[in-house]
């Protein structure tokens, strides 16, 4: 940010910081969601480092005056770190060649920036309105029933072995109750009907 | 189960094939499974009994028992020089409990081979792979965590004998933490503070020789033990290492970039930012790990809920999966998002990781603070997000969610301790904070 106040050139990882808002129109898809995250960022950034040099202007030495900020500066962060992940997201779903893979992963992509942009609310309300706000909530419901088919088969292919696994419940055939039973009566609880410390303990104890 | 077949037959597209992208080629997704496939033909690495009926005792010396096993069946299962699929075989066989060999390969031979010189390779680097001797990385201290600026422990030039001297001048400066240091690892990377004529130089890496080779027995000046049960990772003696005026020999400093000449000359690196180095590599790879734990809890809660009926929708007569419910899905499925997505934002982190390696090579360190800077922030978005996911996943498993027979919680144990391992995550937000307002 103080780069681009001084007018001098930035990296491409943080070129947003200088770029002017503008509108978004959330139809044109997933770019139109990274623009609202660019903007949210843009704004938390910017305001994380005016308040910094405020409160430095008012007397503050430099440390002071950080750690009276680090929670909006830490902020800032994470909306820098979660833009990242959801451009890096959509561009390597975008250079995928195989049609039906493609397809699926947009479903998730959808799902995501959906999700993404809903969980930062309150900042994404500062570019967006309350309505369209609505309109990808009702978007992001929309897209998980798109991608109900094929929920197991993305899990699938992530390919964890069940001993890798190691969860009854997670077991790739599915048969999960039986194998519970059988996970319980493994308990070394269960290697004798009586425990010592019933012997030991509960037994005097009813005794009296 | 037909319930889990009749899922599978839905799916529209090949998820060999999203392996392959998962994992960034067809070759290692199928490695992969060839592994694991020949693990389950290896009756010995069997697990003796479920993990969770284990204790903290029966946990290390099954996990140790394991690697030597392995040790026999690895040249025939992996190419030893191939860390994708090593780390693959072993966390096929030993899970997520830890063992005496987990940070060997990940945290005390990379340093060695990015920081060493040749001669230092020639001394050390063949044995370590060979496993002749076993180490680990020390740097965080009980007091000050891993804060490099705060380290106590000094590594003081003795110009008269050409040695270093470690010392640990109080109980917080012990090293607290590193995996394998306290039972397991006869040799350490040691982080210390460089003291030359009184001068203070930093955060250094030393070589240090912390058992006898032969009796395993400590060495006289060094204090070592184990830190005692956690949260998760229970297979793994985290531990604590002292030094009393240890002496080390003068070319046990790692010196490819910084130099100490005989004289007490000191020669710095050719950039500081060279040091971010081994942070960079760990965080960017941290990416993709958690993905990886997000996506084994997502896996067990995603077909458990495929299997799962309970309650009515439409038709009376059958109870539906739980799967169908749109609570179910908003808790499960932008969560399997965010796996992907951590998937190839790892896998884009770690391309620009090689790239500034290569820059390095030829002095150019240009993209280094950027990548520090970012990597902080991801290690601590991720770990966090992955945390909250894995909950998430775990109540999607109803009350059996709760039990040990999940496993979910040993791969939350396991996942949530990235958000303090590596730079605890409020330190990773505020370094990418200074970044971002510097830019």
């Amino acid at each position: 940010v103080e780069l681009v106040q001084s007018g001098k050139s930035v990296g491409p990882m943080v070129a947003y910081l200088a770029e002017p808002d503008t509108k978004v129109d959330l139809t044109t898809g997933p770019e139109a969601y990274v623009k609202v995250f660019q903007h949210a960022a843009r704004r938390q950034a910017w305001k994380a480092t005016d308040k910094f040099h405020e409160l430095m202007k008012s007397g503050q030495s430099r440390d002071i005056a950080w750690n009276n900020c680090a929670v909006e500066l830490i902020r800032a962060s994470r909306l820098h770190t979660r833009l990242y992940i959801m451009e890096t997201f959509i561009r390597r779903v975008s250079s995928i060649s195989d049609i039906s893979i493609k397809k699926v992963l947009i479903d998730l992509v959808n799902v995501h920036v959906n999700y993404e942009v809903l969980d930062i609310g309150t900042y994404a309300l500062e570019h967006v309105s309350s309505t369209q706000l609505d309109s990808i909530r009702s978007q992001l419901y929309s897209s998980l029933d798109t991608l109900r088919p094929n929920a197991v088969s993305l899990i699938d292919s992530f390919q964890i072995s069940d001993m890798q696994l190691r969860s009854v419940l997670g077991r790739r055939d599915g048969h999960v109750y039986p194998n519970l039973f059988e996970w319980a009566k493994a308990s070394p609880l269960n290697q004798t009907h009586v425990l010592p410390s019933v012997n030991q303990y509960l037994k005097p104890m009813m005794d009296k | 189960n037909p319930d889990l077949t009749e899922e599978r037959m839905k799916g529209t597209f090949d998820t060999d094939k999203m392996a392959a992208l998962i994992y960034g080629s067809e070759k290692f997704a199928r490695r992969r499974r060839e592994i694991s496939d020949c693990v389950s033909r290896i009756p010995q690495l069997a697990d003796i009994k479920p993990y969770p009926f284990l204790t903290r005792d029966e946990k290390l010396m099954e996990g140790t028992r394991k690697i030597s096993v392995l040790n026999h069946y690895l040249p025939a299962i992996i190419d030893k020089d191939n860390a994708a699929e090593s780390l693959h075989l072993h966390q096929e066989v030993i899970g997520f409990e830890g063992h005496p060999l987990a940070l060997h390969d990940s945290l005390f031979i990379p340093p060695l081979l990015t920081q060493g010189t040749d001669e230092q390779h020639e001394k050390w680097l063949g044995r370590a792979k060979r496993r002749e001797i076993i180490g680990c990385y020390a740097q965080t201290e009980m007091g000050h965590g891993s804060n490099l600026r705060a380290l106590e422990t000094t590594a003081t030039y003795d110009i008269s004998t050409q040695e270093f001297i470690l010392h640990t001048p109080t109980i917080t400066a012990l090293k607290w933490w590193p995996g394998n240091l306290g039972k397991s690892s006869n040799w350490a990377v040691v982080v210390a503070d460089l003291v030359i004529k009184d001068t203070h130089y930093g955060a250094h890496m030393f070589m240090v020789q912390i058992r006898d080779e032969k009796t395993h027995e400590p060495l006289t000046g060094i204090t070592v033990g184990d830190i005692g049960p956690k949260m998760a990772f229970n297979a793994a003696d985290n531990g604590f290492l002292g030094f009393d005026h240890y002496r080390i020999p003068r070319d046990h400093l790692l010196m490819k970039y910084s130099r100490v000449e005989p004289d007490g000359t000191y020669i710095k690196p050719m950039h500081a930012k060279i040091n971010y180095h081994g942070m960079v590599r760990v965080r960017s790879n941290m990416t993709t790990e958690q993905g990886l734990f997000l996506a084994h809890a997502l896996t067990i809660a995603v077909r458990y809920s495929a299997v799962r009926r309970q309650g009515y929708l439409d038709d009376k007569s059958h109870e539906v999966k739980v799967l169908d419910y749109q609570t179910q899905q908003h808790r499960l499925f932008p969560s399997i998002a965010r796996a992907y997505a951590f998937q190839f934002a790892g896998a884009e982190t770690w391309k620009l990781y090689e790239q500034v390696l290569n820059g390095m090579k030829s002095g150019n360190v240009e993209l280094m603070a950027d990548l520090h800077a970012l990597t902080s922030g991801l290690k601590s978005v991720v770990t966090h997000q992955t945390g909250e996911g894995i909950e998430q996943a775990r109540m999607a498993c109803g009350g059996h969610g709760y039990s040990m027979a999940s496993y979910i919680f040993e791969i939350f144990g396991l996942a949530i301790g990235g958000c303090t391992y590596e730079g605890e995550n409020m330190v990773m937000l505020l370094q990418l904070a200074r970044y971002l307002v510097k830019s």
